[in-house]
C-alpha cells in the first residue's frame, strides 16, 4: 500500500 | 529510529560540522562551491517549514535547527566573512538547471498538492543534485583538499545509510516513500565516482586529485 510521509525523517 | 537512519543522521551532521570547522580554522573557503551551499541552505529551509506546524520529538527539533543554523552560517562565511577566498571562477556551474526543473518537478510530482507538501517535495528533489556544483568545481580544478573530500564522504553517505533505513522501514512498517526513496538513489548514485575516488586515493593517504 501507498503511504504518504509522515515527516519524521530528516 | 534505527541505526541506519541514526549513523545517517550523525554523519549528515558529521559533513556539515567538517566543513565548518575546515573553514574557520584555515580561514579560506578555498575549493568550497558556494552555490552548493546556497543550495542546501535552501534545500533546508523548505524542508524544515513543520519546525512552525508540528512537533516530532525534541530530536527532531533540534537537529533540524543546527542544520538549518549551520547551513546559514557557512553560506554567510563563504559569501560575507571569507568572500576574498572563494573561489568563484572555479564555481561556474548554472544553478537554474538545478532549480528550475526540481521546481517543476515538485509541482507534477507530489503527494499532495499543498504548498508545505510542494515545498518538501522540491527540497527532496533539490538536495538530490544540490552537490553537482560542488562536484562540477572538484572536476573543474581537478583536484580536491583531503578535508574535501571528507566532507564529502560523509554527505554522500548519509543518504546512502538512509536507503538501508528505508529498506528497513519497509520490511518493519510497511513504511515507504517513493518521492524520498527515488530522490535519495539518485543522490546516491551521484556520488558513486567520488566514493571510489575516495576509497582508492584518500584512504590510502593521497589527496583527491583527478588525471590531468
Amino acid at each position: 500500500h501507498y503511504l504518504v510521509t509522515t515527516k519524521d525523517e530528516l | 529510529m534505527n541505526i541506519f537512519r541514526f549513523l545517517g543522521d550523525i554523519s549528515h551532521l558529521l559533513a556539515i560540522i567538517i566543513l565548518l570547522m575546515k573553514i574557520w580554522k584555515t580561514r579560506s573557503c578555498a575549493g568550497i562551491s558556494g552555490k552548493s551551499q546556497i543550495l542546501f541552505a535552501v534545500v533546508f529551509t523548505t524542508r524544515y517549514l513543520d519546525l512552525v506546524t508540528n512537533f516530532i520529538s525534541f530530536y527532531n527539533t533540534s537537529m533540524k535547527v543546527v542544520y538549518i543554523a549551520c547551513s546559514y552560517a557557512t553560506v554567510w562565511l563563504i559569501y560575507s566573512k571569507f568572500k576574498a577566498t572563494y573561489d568563484g571562477n572555479h564555481d561556474t556551474f548554472r544553478v537554474e538547471f538545478l532549480v528550475v526543473p526540481t521546481a517543476v518537478l515538485a509541482f507534477l510530482v507530489n503527494h499532495d498538492f499543498t504548498p508545505l507538501e510542494i515545498l518538501w517535495t522540491f527540497s527532496i528533489y533539490l538536495e538530490s543534485v544540490a552537490i553537482l556544483p560542488q562536484l562540477f568545481m572538484v572536476s573543474k580544478t581537478g583536484e580536491a583538499e583531503t578535508i574535501t573530500s571528507h566532507y564529502l564522504f560523509a554527505l554522500g553517505i548519509y543518504r546512502t545509510l538512509y536507503l538501508f533505513n528505508w529498506i528497513w522501514r519497509y520490511q518493519q512498517e510497511g513504511f515507504f516513500d517513493l518521492i524520498a526513496i527515488v530522490a535519495g538513489l539518485v543522490q546516491t548514485i551521484l556520488y558513486c565516482d567520488f566514493f571510489y575516488l575516495y576509497i582508492t586515493k584518500v584512504l590510502k593517504g593521497k589527496k583527491l586529485s583527478l588525471p590531468a
